[in-house]
C-alpha cells in the first residue's frame, strides 16, 4: 500500500485545490521557509484522523481552515483526501484502490468518507490499524523534533516497542 | 512483559546497534529495560557509544549525534514492523553531509517496504529522491505546489 | 515601569520592525507590553505580520519564520545595546538560502560594533565569513583546530 | 573590546591544548557532527563565569573535564584563557589585553584568574558587567535554540528588555 494521490482545499495556506501524485518510492518535497510544506505533513496527520491539535500545529479544529490574506478572503471549509494504492491487498479490502477525506466545518464540525461515504472518525482509525498505520506512530517526525525519540522518558519509549509488537 | 514484548525488545535492540552502527560507521548501541517487573513503570534506556569515544546515557551527545541516534532507533521500529507510510519533517536539519549521505543510504534500504516522504532544505537529500515537489507561496499568501524534474534543480 | 524601561522598550520595538522588515522583506512587528501596571508580572507579547500574511501572535508562523522573528528581535537587542561579543550556534540550520543571505546582511551591519563567532555547517555563512576555523575529532576522540583560509572551502 | 584569543585544554573532548586567534570582525566555526563545535561555545560561556551547568549541557561540575577515550586517559584538569582585545578601552581598565581563565578540577573546585592573579568568581562577573556582558544575554543562541527569544515567557521577555536598558 502506498499513498498515491493527496489533494488538498482549503487546508491552512493551500486556499484553490492542490494535488501531489505520489510513487511509492521517496518523494522529496522543497521550498521556501513559511511556502507551506510543514502543513502538508499536518494535512497527512489530519486526514488519518489525527486529534491532537497540538500534532498538526492548531489550537482549536478551525484553524486548519484557510483564515485569508491581505488579498484574499478566508474560506468556511476544509478538505483533504488521500488516495491509497491497495494494489498489493495490504489492506484487507477488496479495492485496488481506497480514499479517505477528511472535512471541518467554521462550526468546529469534521466529516469523514471513505470511498466517498461518509463513516464515523472510529472507522478510518480501524482501517488504518489494520493497515499497520497506528496514530502515535514512530512513522511521523515533525519538524525540529528530529531527536524527538530519544528524548522520550523511558516509559515512553516502552509504549514504542509495545506499538511495534 | 509479555512474550511477544521480549521478543519484539530483542529484535528491535539488535536492529538499533546494526542502523547505529551504519549511522555512526561503527561504534556500538544498545535498549536496556529497566524496572522490568513493575508493569507500568517499566522503560527503555539508551547506552550508546560513538566509535573512538566512551559509553555515554546521551546527555553528551552532540546535536547531530541526537539526530542520528534517534533516526537509528525509528529505523530499527520500521525495519522490525514496517508502516507503509513514513513522513519526516527536516530530519536532515542538523546533519553534516557526510551523515546525511549514511542516512540516505538506509533510507533508500527501507523503501522497499515503505513509503517516504521527505520534506527537506538540503541538495543531497533531493539529489537522492525518486520525486520532487516543490512548494511556495504565492502574491496572496497562499500555497501552490508543482512537481519538479530532477535536471531542473541541480542547476 | 521606569522612564529607562519605556524608552528602551520603545527603541528595542522600533528597531525589531526594522529588523523584521529586513529578513521578511516585508511586513511588520510589534511588541506589546501586557499587565503593565502589575510590576512583575508586566510581560512583553509579539505580534507579527509576515508580508501578505494575516496578522498572528507566532502560533501558526513555521519553523523559518519562528527562527527569523527570533533573530530580528536579537538583532534589535543587540542594536539598542550592543554585547561586544555575540556567540550564535546553528541559529541558521532551519533557514531557506534567500533568507540566510538576509541574515547575514545585517550580521555584517551589526559586526561593526560586535564580534560574532558564528557555528555552521552552511556553505553561504562559511564564505561569508572573514576568519574560518575547522574542528575536527582525531582517532583518539579528542577535538583539534585549524585556522582555514576561505579558498580551501570553495573548491 | 574583542574576544582576540581563546586556549583549551582538558575542556571536553580538547584533551590538548587548542587554540583560536579571532579577528574583531565575523568568524565561521564548521566541523563535522561530534567534533566539537558547540564545546568552543561552551567553552567560552564556561570561562565567562557561567554557574548554569544547564548553559553548558553538563551535569556536574567534573562533566567539563576530558572524561577519556578508548585511546587516551581521562584527565584531572579542565583549562580554559581568553585574551580580550582592550585597545579601545571598552574595559574601563589600563591594560590593552585582558585574560581571564577559568580551571576546575576533579575535586569539584573552580578557580577564577585575571591576568594570572586569582580572583573570585564575583569578580569576572563584575568585570564582565563593566563591559555589558551579562549572564544570560541576548548574545549568545545554543544550537536548537534558534527562536528561544519567541518561546520566552511573556515576563521572560520582559528581563531582556531590562538587560538592555
Ligand atoms: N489556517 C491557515 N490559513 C492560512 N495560512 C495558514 C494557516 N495556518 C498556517 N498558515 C500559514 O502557513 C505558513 C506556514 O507554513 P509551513 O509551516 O508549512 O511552512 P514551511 O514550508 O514548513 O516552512 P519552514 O521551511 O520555515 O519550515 C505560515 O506562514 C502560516 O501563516
Ligand atoms: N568531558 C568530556 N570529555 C570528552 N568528550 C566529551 C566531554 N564532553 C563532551 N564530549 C564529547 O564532545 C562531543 C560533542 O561535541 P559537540 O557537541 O561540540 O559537537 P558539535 O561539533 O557541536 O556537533 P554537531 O554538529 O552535531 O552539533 C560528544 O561526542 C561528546 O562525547
Ligand atoms: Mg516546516
Ligand atoms: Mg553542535
Amino acid at each position: 500500500m502506498y499513498l498515491r494521490k493527496l489533494s488538498l482545499h482549503g487546508f491552512k495556506a493551500f486556499a484553490g485545490t492542490q494535488e501531489f501524485d505520489f510513487t511509492s518510492g521517496t518523494t522529496a518535497i522543497i521550498g521556501p521557509n513559511g511556502s507551506g510544506k510543514s502543513n502538508v505533513a499536518d494535512a497527512i496527520r489530519w486526514v488519518f484522523g489525527e486529534q491532537s491539535n497540538k500534532n498538526i500545529r492548531a489550537k482549536k479544529t478551525e484553524d486548519v481552515i484557510f483564515f485569508g490574506s491581505d488579498t484574499r478572503r478566508s474560506m468556511g471549509l476544509a478538505e483533504v483526501t488521500v488516495v491509497l494504492d491497495n494494489e498489493d491487498k495490504w489492506l484487507p479490502l477488496d479495492f485496488a484502490e481506497v480514499s479517505i477525506t477528511r472535512r471541518a466545518h467554521r462550526s468546529g464540525d469534521n466529516e469523514y468518507l471513505i470511498n466517498g461515504k461518509k463513516v464515523r472518525h472510529g472507522d478510518v482509525l480501524a482501517l488504518l490499524n489494520k493497515a499497520n498505520m497506528h496514530q502515535n506512530s514512530y512513522a511521523f517526525v515533525s519538524q525540529g523534533l528530529a531527536d524527538k525519540i530519544i528524548e522520550l522518558k523511558p516509559f515512553e519509549r516502552r509504549t514504542l516497542i509495545e506499538e511495534a509488537a | 512483559i509479555t512474550e511477544k514484548f521480549s521478543t519484539t525488545f530483542d529484535l528491535v535492540n539488535d536492529k538499533f546497534n546494526y542502523f547505529f552502527r551504519e549511522v555512526f560507521d561503527g561504534g556500538s548501541a544498545e535498549l536496556k529495560l529497566i524496572n522490568a517487573e513493575q508493569k507500568s513503570d517499566a522503560g527503555i534506556e539508551i547506552i550508546v557509544k560513538p566509535p573512538g569515544k566512551r559509553l555515554s546515557n546521551l546527555s553528551a551527545l552532540s546535536g547531530g549525534e541526537r539526530a542520528m541516534t534517534s533516526v537509528a532507533l525509528m529505523f530499527a521500529l520500521m525495519s522490525v514492523n514496517p508502516s507503509p507510510i513514513c513522513v519526516l519533517d527536516e530530519v536532515d536539519a542538523a546533519l553534516d553531509d557526510a551523515n546525511i549521505k549514511r542516512f540516505l543510504r538506509i533510507l533508500n534500504e527501507l523503501s522497499q517496504k515503505s513509503q517516504f516522504i521527505v520534506i527537506t532544505h538540503n541538495r543531497i537529500t533531493v539529489q537522492d529522491a525518486e520525486t520532487v515537489y516543490g512548494v511556495s507561496m504565492e502574491q496572496d499568501a497562499t500555497s501552490t505546489v508543482l512537481s519538479l524534474k530532477i535536471k531542473d534543480l541541480v542547476n
